[in-house]
């Protein structure tokens, strides 16, 4: 990626935290995907050292695919075909590579995004260039494609995670969810067996936001990541016939426009569809209303695939407005026409500007890249949400991490819009979702990993969350741009992650096996569902007694159920040096009451372990739906371990 | 026989896996073979879970459902990337 390691702190001046050379090196991320573009230059093994004697993994032969595009970068490329086949027939090899290679650009992107090499001079059709780089740049690449044409099947993908597990892995990235039954859903099974091995499992947190409760992957033994803005942007200006101006967002990097004001039209006046003739649906463009013209349409589905038909239909350019669902929210796309999106209130706007106007006119100016783009980062408005609809004792998602017009390797098989018609190939492009804010936390977990390799999976996200930031530099907090009011721990879970930060927090929650056996039992899980997850003969034990609460997680969720009273229980494991740890708690409203005991917690020595308890006091008869936050944190004054609190009624 | 066939992910105990069998795949492959001689064995699992994933009708999959040493057997679910 370009330009977020230095909005992540990984910068030159931070790169004595996380040394370039030995064990960072030697450290592995495993990516369920669609596979990989093997030519890319981010997997390039230039100056890479031998193979990992640990590693036990290797190249499958395919379409398209020879073993010897492996190398000391992509020191893995397999591919599971047999569900998807199983389904949908034996695999056109005409239309989809029955190998590793990448036909469609998202398991390049997130394998470049989490591990990539540097690529000196990156960009996509000339914006956000840079030097590209992966977030753990000096990590090993292996590849499980699991993804297909038609979507990922569950059979192919827990296959996927068998081999990854045989085949040695240290960080798995799973950018995909299914349903939201239960922790015995696939995924979720082979998420634990691979924590079991010691393989920290990062997962999106799903783009249904900002619906709440709409978070996926969330099992507590996975660490789930939303996805927030970087400080860099892709602006345009949509310049009326009245003068009035107003800021878009485009990657349109072909001929521009002619520099005059253009007729503007109205697509709900130049369709031949009388209800869904604003949205520019295929083949419902009027070319004779619309030849020459920019056209104005109302956002609802591919943005690139809109500009298409406005573009068949003779239209010179085109502006796309939000509508309420993506408000103010405007991601970056490659579109094929002079084009670009405007937030829901400009499109209202020039909207009416264009129904009152006699001669209505326009003209759009592409300005390109602008960085330091304040505020940053903002919580993405498609992030999904909680509370946790499993667990809602748990607070997910655990953290955000960029995820907005990301740009990261490509695959050679597609255009940057994803469009059949698109016929351009480039090397790089610029995607948005949750699927690329888990990469982004899959790489720092393998830079964590490789300076700490005795650290837990838990540790790692302990320490990613725990070191979390929440407000702007100036103390504000983080906006939501679904609201543009302050986000919440149930949109930014413990917040925004700081790699500088994470690798010294101080104290760690940590978990073992057997807590998250506990975690299942509080949950009143059955014999067959527990040994479905814990794949051996492990039982509950009738004299104890279990409680979610008690589960040594880096955060707090409270359902309110009715009790006044909630009783928590944590256990911090001293990782930094000796030191006099003090809690400082805080509660946003006086419905909520949050008592520590001990206050404060002195360490004299490494790995020791102290425990607290927390007593939450709340006025249960506020009404059901609201939500209230706070947080509990912990200083020596040097190291602050911070903890947010979602209380749910 | 016509029945629409599914794709079922098939849970077992391997600890209960019997004597007589040398390898937990055979045991596995002969409690498939005991609701259906022509199902296809997709994948056996050894690190992610303990089982394997295989093709059958609905029929077929309840009446896996009873044999020895076998947890669970889930219809294979569709994901989708982010």
């Amino acid at each position: 990626t370009t330009r977020t390691p230095l909005f992540l702190g990984l910068d030159v001046h931070n790169s004595g935290l996380f040394p370039e050379t030995g064990p960072s090196s030697n450290v592995v991320v495993g990516v369920l995907d669609t596979g990989i573009w093997p030519e890319s230059k981010s997997f390039s093994d230039e100056g890479y050292g031998p193979i990992p004697p640990t590693w036990k993994g290797g190249c499958d032969a395919g379409t398209k695919f020879t073993t010897s595009l492996c190398n000391r970068k992509l020191i893995g490329a397999r591919f599971f075909v047999r569900g998807y086949e199983a389904i949908n027939g034996p695999v056109d090899e005409s239309k989809e590579s029955k190998s590793p290679r990448d036909d469609n650009g998202h398991g390049t992107h997130t394998a470049s995004t989490a591990a990539g090499s540097v690529v000196e001079g990156a960009n996509l059709l000339g914006f956000a260039n840079g030097t590209a780089r992966g977030i753990a740049y000096r990590a090993r690449v292996a590849v499980y494609k699991v993804c297909w044409k038609t979507g990922c099947f569950a059979s192919d993908i827990l296959a996927g995670i068998d081999k990854a597990i045989e085949d040695n892995v240290n960080i798995l990235s799973i950018s995909l969810s299914g349903s939201r039954t239960g922790y015995t859903d696939d995924t979720a099974v082979g998420a634990f067996a691979a924590m079991e091995r010691g393989i920290f499992v990062s997962c999106s947190a799903g783009n249904n936001g900002p619906f709440y409760s709409s978070v996926a992957n969330v099992a507590p033994w996975i660490t789930t990541v939303g996805a927030g803005t970087l400080d860099r942007d892709f602006p345009t200006v949509v310049i009326l016939g009245n003068g009035k101006n107003y800021m878009g967002v485009s990657l349109f990097s072909g001929d521009a426009l002619p520099p005059k004001l253009l007729p503007l039209v109205y697509a709900g006046n130049a369709s031949n569809n009388a209800t869904y003739g604003n949205f520019c649906i295929s083949g419902t463009l009027i070319p004779e209303k619309v030849k020459g013209k920019i056209v104005m349409c109302d956002a609802g589905g591919n943005p690139a695939r809109i500009g298409e038909v406005v573009k068949a239909a003779g239209g010179l350019g085109m502006i796309l407005a939000n509508m309420a669902y993506e408000g103010e929210e405007i991601l970056a796309d490659a579109f094929l026409l002079p084009a670009t999106t405007v937030g829901k209130k400009a499109g209202d706007i020039i909207r009416h500007y264009i129904l009152t106007d006699p001669n209505p006119t326009a003209s759009i100016v592409i300005k390109g890249t602008v960085v330091n783009v304040q505020p940053s980062p903002v919580l993405a408005a498609f992030s999904s949400r909680g509370p946790n609809p499993i667990t809602p004792n748990i607070l997910k998602p655990d953290l955000i991490a960029p995820g907005v017009n990301i740009l990261a390797a490509w695959t050679g098989a597609q255009g940057p819009s994803g469009l059949e018609s698109d016929t351009r190939r480039v090397e790089f492009n610029i995607i948005s979702g949750t699927s690329m804010s888990c990469p982004h936390v899959s790489g720092l977990a393998a830079l964590l990993k490789s300076v700490h390799p005795e650290w837990s999976p838990a540790a790692i996200r302990s320490a990613l969350m725990t070191t979390a930031y929440n407000t702007y530099k100036d103390g504000k907090p983080i906006i939501d741009i679904a609201t543009l009011k302050p986000s919440t721990p149930f949109g930014h879970g413990a917040g925004h992650v700081s790699p500088t930060t994470a690798v010294n927090p101080g104290l760690i929650y940590d978990l073992t096996t057997e807590d998250y056996l506990g975690f299942l039992c509080a949950m009143n899980y059955n014999s067959s569902q527990i040994r479905i997850i814990s794949r051996g003969n492990y039982a509950c034990d009738p004299s104890k007694t279990y409680s979610v609460a008690d589960l040594n997680y880096p955060s707090f969720a409270v359902n309110v159920d009715g009790s006044d009273t909630y009783k928590y229980k944590r256990t911090v494991t001293n990782v930094g040096g000796a030191g006099s740890y003090s809690v400082k708690v805080t509660s946003e409203t006086t419905a909520v009451k949050i008592s520590v005991e001990p206050a404060v917690l002195n360490f004299k020595e490494v790995n020791e372990k102290k425990s607290y308890s927390v007593t939450f006091t709340v006025d249960s008869s506020k009404p059901s739906g609201s939500d209230s936050f706070g947080s509990i944190e912990w200083s020596d004054g040097k190291h602050v371990v911070a903890s947010p609190v979602a209380i749910s009624w | 026989n016509g029945a629409q066939q599914g794709t079922y992910i098939v849970h077992m105990a391997k600890s209960q896996m019997p004597s007589s069998f040398d390898h937990h795949f055979l045991w596995y492959d002969a409690s498939l073979r005991s609701v259906s001689e022509s199902a296809e064995m997709l994948y056996t699992y050894n690190n992610s879970i303990h089982g394997f994933a295989t093709r059958l009708t609905p029929e077929e999959a309840d009446s896996l459902m009873t044999q020895p040493g076998v947890i669970s057997v889930q219809p294979e679910q569709r994901y989708e990337l982010h």
